[in-house]
């Protein structure tokens, strides 16, 4: 038996607007630590790393590991009946062929029951490896998926470099250049304004901006965005979801011919 | 231009 509930059904679907961009479909592992999703996007350049762990419900049980395959628009559909203010219960019985969503209104006045089909999906793991990063960087998640859309209309690739000055997101194509600095803020009155930047060596690596716009739907669910990078690796954003977990997009850099 | 790389460069299947 597995049973997850969430006061917040606006989280889940946050969650799912996180990863739909990139996934069709995705498996989602249940165990009693929490729910876990691991999938590449088709063209295998990015994976999706979701982690919520089961502290971080407002109710949780599984009894038994549980993999369930879900199809990520059929999911939304289903999410997109769930009020804002919903409470969400997701739940499966043991090898089940079908995963429950339970919807409640705050008085309970309105139940609402769901059913959807699971899907037996091939599941690729990737084994990422602990990695020290030469450059970590904190900013305004609001501000990363401005400059990545900004950017996005000079070229179809945006260079990241981080110095202990700061860092700089550049852009070139057609119609001309484009380039952002941000530098490390001195002091700033709310945490989630700020720009930290711990940094060992200084990198320079270029990503496809399609991928990062992709990442920014993560940005309702976090006021800051976490950028991990080394030379020569995959190219780490991480959201934290509040108590519950955290989103990380890892994205393959692309190399000069 | 830039070649893309895929995520199979670095990770390998678990």
């Amino acid at each position: 038996m597995f049973e997850a509930r969430l006061v917040q059904s606006a989280i889940l679907k946050k969650v799912l607007e996180a990863i739909k961009d990139l996934l069709t479909e995705a498996t989602f592992d249940c165990s009693d630590s929490g729910i876990q999703l691991q999938a590449m996007d088709n063209a295998h350049v990015s994976l999706v790393s979701l982690n919520l762990r089961s502290d971080g419900f407002d109710k949780y049980r599984c009894d038994r590991n549980l993999s369930m395959g879900m199809n990520l628009g059929n999911m939304t559909k289903i999410m997109k009946c769930a009020g804002a203010e919903d409470t969400v219960t997701m739940k499966a019985q043991d090898n089940a062929d079908v995963v429950a969503f339970m919807f409640e209104s705050k008085n309970q006045e309105k139940v609402s029951d769901y059913e959807m089909k699971l899907m037996n999906l091939d599941q690729e793991h990737l084994g990422i490896p602990e990695t020290d990063y030469s450059c970590i960087v904190k900013m305004p998640s609001q501000e990363f998926a401005r400059i990545c859309r900004d950017l996005s209309q000079f070229g179809e690739s945006m260079a990241i470099s981080c110095t202990k000055e700061g860092v700089k997101f550049s852009s070139a194509g057609d119609i001309g250049s484009a380039n952002i600095k941000l530098a490390q803020t001195a002091n700033v009155d709310a945490e989630e304004e700020a720009v930290v930047i711990e940094m060992q060596e200084p990198v320079s690596l270029t990503f496809a901006c399609r991928y990062l716009n992709s990442f920014t739907k993560a940005t309702p669910l976090s006021a800051q965005v976490q950028l991990s990078m080394s030379a020569d690796v995959p190219l780490v954003v991480e959201y934290k979801i509040g108590e519950l977990g955290h989103i990380r997009y890892y994205l393959a850099p692309k190399i000069e011919d | 231009t830039a070649d893309q790389i895929e995520l199979y460069a670095y990770y390998l299947p678990d």
